[in-house]
């Protein structure tokens, strides 16, 4: 056999190698390139919407900018007017958009936190917030679980739908948390 | 000398500060024409653009103080990060909004010269003092206000204004040519921030999909051409260094939108890019040579009984738009190789054909891999015409016993073992989707297997196609009906040779492979 | 082994690994609701 690198004791010894280095794996055997952020079975173009070569997910739509006509952007002339940003003067609808709108981002935290004081708890597996439905008792509950019918919001349909539910609380998100370091809300802005 | 005169900077820096002033207040947002025009005015006054010299000096000087005023930002610690950034992008984007005002207003609408003179003059300027700043802060060169001029000055000039439209391939040429002259290769401090402009998405559209008759094409292939140059060394080393394999990473991600919104332009180049990432490059390559046009149909490789052969795009050759001939040199060489192909004579070509290849005794370098992947294009598209003027289709018959046949059979047999991988990768590099190159050098490969007069030699073949096959997908389909023939056609007698029982994990290796193909 | 020229092309790319682009710098200011990344649960919506 051919004694060298470039026959198959050659690809042999690379293979064992890259068992131990992970280093050496992504060229030896490549990447798993589903995983890099990219819907590569979507039907339309990622190019418009593409987050750039380290984004591991695509724009969303606040950041992709649009031309618009100058006298379109007034926010300049208005910042000043406008009231705070208070999530707690804002419907649950408007805290589900920034919710669902804002993934990774401090307003998302934000909202989670907003719906939560409000009696909305995330089911961590079933991945939707379900608060009671008003007016229903519940039907069994213990320590551990209860059972009844809630509400959970629909975000493919954007309502929230009566559903019965056994609810473990250990699959119920606690009250959400922002990392101390993080900036918070700018005390003005517009929507 | 430019700072030497500090009043001049001093008047510069007022200018800039009153312009970011004026552009960004309300009335400058709603109506950045009139507040440009004022601006102008008082350049004008003050002598700022009487000359094209005075006018090239105010550039430089208003680009220094720009980055500098960034990198001070970017040093303090007592602001945030976020309020650090935005104070550097509020004065980054009005010196761009300024460029972009000057450039879109300068000369007269019936002649564009003035406006893209200007351009250049500014990306020129611009990249000028990015290379003087990476030399002399190593370390602390920052790429923030460099790579948001250019992407913001970009998206000025690309704004859907009709004064912009009639000037947006010249604008697009200035750009590539900068970003060619500020490539990793040149700028590698700047590595990150150029693929994020090359990567950016309006970047791409208007290279690859807005700009008509696929003119950005040519552009972009030589970018893409310089990314790849800059990564090979280190990624011939096989093990790579964190910031190489972010920039690895990110290159991947590129690719993969290439491939799945522009397969075409990545066929159409794909040898020019093969030439430059090195062999063991084999996912990166793999994703190169997937690519196939949109409006075909691929056969299902793993079709029990599927007669290649009888494949209508087998009759149609690709398009290669690389000059691949002319890189066969010396001139003498090509003129022997030509006489050889014609009339098979003499002999001693044939001898003296390794000598030509190589051209050093350096390991890793001993071999021209761009000449050696000429030649064996060359030969085979010299081939298929051949048999095609005899009126015959190439097939395992056809191709056998000919000038071009015998190139192939010589250079397996009399080059040593690196040789003859790079040689076997060159052919491999041509299994693509259906056309007349893919079938023409996967009849050619497995000929070779067949008539092999060493074990060695099928050996080789097996690990080339091999280690192509066995990293994550994609996988080119000329690649897999290649293998799956060698495996399934008892002509072949695959299974009886030793390197395919060498040890388990080889063993193991090509059961899966073959059950993934049967 | 790199040769020298590849060992101070190196050097400056690592000098720029410490400095990445963030997604904000290709992006236009955006004088309200500017990007404010923080680490969100797993079980959030991620896209």
């Amino acid at each position: 056999m051919v004694k060298d690198q470039f026959g198959m004791v050659g690809l042999l010894t690379f293979i064992r190698a890259a068992e131990t280095d992970p280093n050496l794996v992504s060229l030896a055997l490549g990447q798993d390139l589903t995983a890099l952020g990219l819907n590569l079975n979507s039907p339309d173009n990622l190019y418009p919407t593409f987050g750039g070569p380290w984004a591991d997910t695509p724009c969303r739509p606040q950041d992709i900018d649009f031309h618009v006509p100058p006298e379109y952007l007034v926010n300049a002339s208005i910042r000043e007017k406008l009231p705070p940003i208070r999530l707690n003067r804002y419907k649950d609808d408007l805290l589900f958009y920034l919710f669902y709108t804002n993934p990774g981002d401090v307003l998302q935290i934000a909202a989670a936190t907003e719906l939560y004081n409000r009696e909305w708890r995330y089911h961590m597996e079933e991945k939707v917030w379900i608060t009671q439905a008003p007016g229903m008792q519940v039907q069994e509950k213990t320590s551990t679980y209860e059972r009844g019918t809630y509400y959970y919001f629909d975000p493919q349909n954007w309502r929230r739908v009566a559903k019965e539910f056994h609810l473990d609380y250990s699959k119920l998100e606690g009250r959400p948390h922002l990392p101390p370091s993080l900036v918070p809300m700018p005390p003005t802005g517009s929507i | 000398r430019d700072f030497d005169d500090l009043g001049y900077v001093e008047k510069t820096d007022y200018l800039l500060r009153e312009w970011v002033s004026l552009i960004h207040s309300p009335n400058g947002i709603r109506e950045p024409t009139k507040a440009f025009g004022t601006f102008v005015q008082h350049l004008n006054v003050q002598g700022f653009l009487k000359t094209d010299d005075v006018i090239t000096r105010f550039f430089r000087i208003s680009t220094r103080l720009c980055v500098d005023m960034c990198c001070q930002a970017l040093t303090e610690q007592s602001n945030s990060p976020t309020v650090v950034r935005t104070k550097c992008y509020t004065t980054l984007d009005a010196y761009v909004k300024l460029i972009a005002l000057l450039v879109k207003h300068s000369g007269d609408t019936a002649n564009s010269g003035t406006k893209i003179n200007l351009l250049n003059k500014v990306l020129g300027i611009v990249a000028g003092v990015l290379l003087h700043d990476q030399d002399a802060h190593t370390i602390e060169f920052q790429q923030l206000p460099y790579q948001r001029m250019f992407i913001m000055l970009f998206l000025e000039l690309n704004a859907p204004e009709p004064i912009l439209e009639t000037i947006n391939f010249q604008v697009l040429t200035a750009f590539c040519h900068t970003l060619h002259i500020l490539s990793p290769s040149k700028a590698p401090g700047f590595s990150y921030a150029w693929l994020e402009i090359v990567s950016h998405r309006v970047f791409l559209g208007r290279m690859l999909a807005l700009t008509p008759q696929q003119k950005g094409w040519g552009m972009y292939s030589q970018l893409l051409m310089d990314l790849f140059k800059f990564l090979a060394p280190f990624l011939r080393n096989a093990e790579l260094a964190k910031p190489v394999t972010l920039l690895y990473k990110g290159t991947l991600r590129l690719l993969l939108v290439l491939l799945h919104d522009f397969p075409e332009f990545l066929c159409d180049y794909h040898y020019g890019f093969c030439d430059v990432i090195p062999p063991n490059c084999i996912q990166m390559r793999n994703l190169i040579l997937s690519a196939f046009p949109r409006n075909m149909r691929l056969p299902d490789p793993f079709t029990p009984n599927l007669k290649v052969d009888m494949l209508p795009e087998i009759a149609h050759a690709p398009r290669v738009l690389t000059n691949f001939s002319s890189m066969i040199q010396p001139p003498a060489f090509k003129k022997d190789l030509d006489s050889y192909l014609k009339a098979r004579a003499p002999v001693t070509f044939l001898s003296e054909l390794r000598g030509n290849l190589q051209i050093s005794q350096e390991p890793g370098m001993a071999y021209n891999i761009p000449l050696m992947n000429a030649l064996v294009l060359y030969v085979g598209t010299q081939a298929i015409n051949y048999i095609r003027s005899k009126s015959h289709t190439p097939n395992m018959t056809t191709i056998a016993h000919s000038a071009h046949m015998d190139i192939f059979q010589n250079l397996a047999v009399d080059l040593d073992t690196e040789g003859r991988y790079l040689f076997l990768n060159a052919i491999a590099n041509q299994l693509r989707y259906p056309n007349s190159h893919t079938h023409y050098f996967s009849c050619t490969l497995l000929y070779l297997f067949a008539e092999a007069n060493s074990e060695a030699i099928q050996e080789q073949i097996t690990r080339v196609l091999l280690e192509r096959l066995i990293v994550n997908r994609p996988h080119p389909w000329g690649l897999l009906i290649t293998f799956i023939e060698l495996i399934k056609n008892p002509t072949y007698k695959f299974w009886l040779h030793e390197f395919v029982h060498c040890a388990p994990e080889i063993e193991k290796l090509f059961e899966s492979v073959a059950r993934s193909c049967m | 082994p790199l040769q020298k020229e590849h060992q101070r092309q190196f050097q400056k790319l690592e000098a720029a690994y410490y400095h990445m682009p963030l997604p904000s710098d290709s992006e236009k200011l955006r004088s309200y609701l500017a990007r404010n990344p923080c680490p969100a649960p797993p079980y959030y919506p991620q896209v």
